[in-house]
C-alpha cells in the first residue's frame, strides 16, 4: 500500500468508531 | 517524520473537538476514513473529501497533510 500513514489514522479512525 | 497511533488519536480528538456543536462532521471523516480502509476508495478520493469536509479550517487540513504520502496534499487557501 503506498499511503502507510493514512493506512494507520484510517485504522486508528475505525476502532475509535467502534468504541463510541 | 514517522507519525504515531498517538498522534492519529490526538488529531481525531482534534477534529472530535471542532466540531463537538456538529458531530455529524467528525462521523463523516471517520466514514471517509473506513471507507478508504475497506479500499472504497483511494488516496485521491480521500483528499478530495478531506478537503471539501474541512473547508475553512485550514489547521485541520494542515494537520491530515501530515499523513499524506509523498507527493500529496491538500492545498490550503491562503
Amino acid at each position: 500500500l503506498p499511503a502507510p500513514q493514512l493506512v494507520m489514522l484510517a485504522n486508528v479512525a475505525a476502532v475509535t468508531a467502534a468504541e463510541s | 517524520q514517522k507519525l504515531k497511533v498517538e498522534d492519529a488519536l490526538s488529531y481525531l480528538d482534534q477534529v472530535k473537538i471542532r466540531f463537538a456543536n456538529d458531530p455529524g462532521i467528525y462521523n463523516k471523516f471517520l466514514d471517509i476514513m473506513k471507507e478508504f480502509k475497506s479500499q472504497s476508495i483511494d488516496t485521491p478520493g480521500v483528499i478530495n473529501r478531506v478537503s471539501q469536509l474541512f473547508h475553512g479550517h485550514p489547521d485541520l487540513v494542515l494537520g491530515f497533510n501530515a499523513f499524506l504520502p509523498p507527493g500529496y496534499r491538500i492545498e490550503v487557501p491562503k
